[in-house]
């Protein structure tokens, strides 16, 4: 499942 | 991290203590836009929607919740507190920061990386922050006495999305398919807003004067 990003920042 | 993520994400941070500095010790929220406040609240709402999902790190989690924190209660300073409310420059702050949202969900919902639910709120924080200042640098400009902290607090935002510019930089060419392109270029639109902010910021510190934007 490829739906959600990872995001790291603020 | 790198240093240029960290040094952006203290900027941030000292920036959100400046301004609560000033309404807290001299109670007095003068020559500061609660149109931008109200946005930036809104921005990190629709933003760290994943606070509670996708754990990242507990560095991540706590400067989440400080700037979710800090930005709900400048807006409530300004708004509900008896002493410092007095001093919001009402009629001077009267930029329709009502007309900058829609824009932004719409083209959230146009241009995402993804097209779920959060990722649209995700691209639209995105967009609203990087013209969330606006309303903040019409009041300066119409201001006349323009305080040192109202002045000091613009500067470490400027200063916080160029060092992350400066650290997708890095990023690009340290990390494999590291590539953000909604990212880089609200955050660099972001920081051309601020382009004449600084260019004047500069000329009144290097003539030693009170910083003053021609109207």
């Amino acid at each position: 499942e490829d739906d959600e990003l990872s995001h790291d920042e603020l | 991290m790198n240093i240029l993520r960290l040094a952006g994400d203290m900027t941030h941070l000292i920036s959100v203590i400046v301004l609560l500095l000033k309404i807290h010790s001299i109670k007095s929220c003068a020559g500061i836009s609660l149109k931008t406040q109200e946005l930036y609240a809104l921005v990190f709402v629709s933003r760290y929607l994943n606070i509670f999902t996708d754990f990242i790190s507990l560095y991540n989690t706590i400067m989440k919740l400080i700037f979710l924190g800090t930005s709900f209660s400048i807006v409530w300073y300004m708004r509900y507190h008896k002493i410092v409310r007095r001093s919001y420059d009402k009629d001077q702050d009267t930029f329709r920061h009502y007309f900058l949202v829609l824009p932004c969900l719409i083209l959230a919902l146009l241009i995402n990386e993804r097209f779920t639910f959060k990722e649209i709120m995700w691209t639209f924080s995105l967009y609203l922050e990087a013209v969330a200042i606006l309303p903040q640098l019409v009041l300066l400009q119409r201001t006349k006495n323009t305080d040192n902290l109202t002045v000091q607090y613009i500067f470490l935002l400027g200063a916080y999305r160029a060092l992350y510019i400066l650290n997708w930089i890095y990023r690009y060419f340290t990390e494999p398919d590291y590539l953000h392109w909604i990212t880089w270029i609200s955050g660099l639109v972001q920081t051309i807003l601020y382009g004449d902010f600084f260019y004047y910021y500069f000329l009144s510190w290097k003539n030693n004067v009170k910083l003053q934007l021609p109207a």
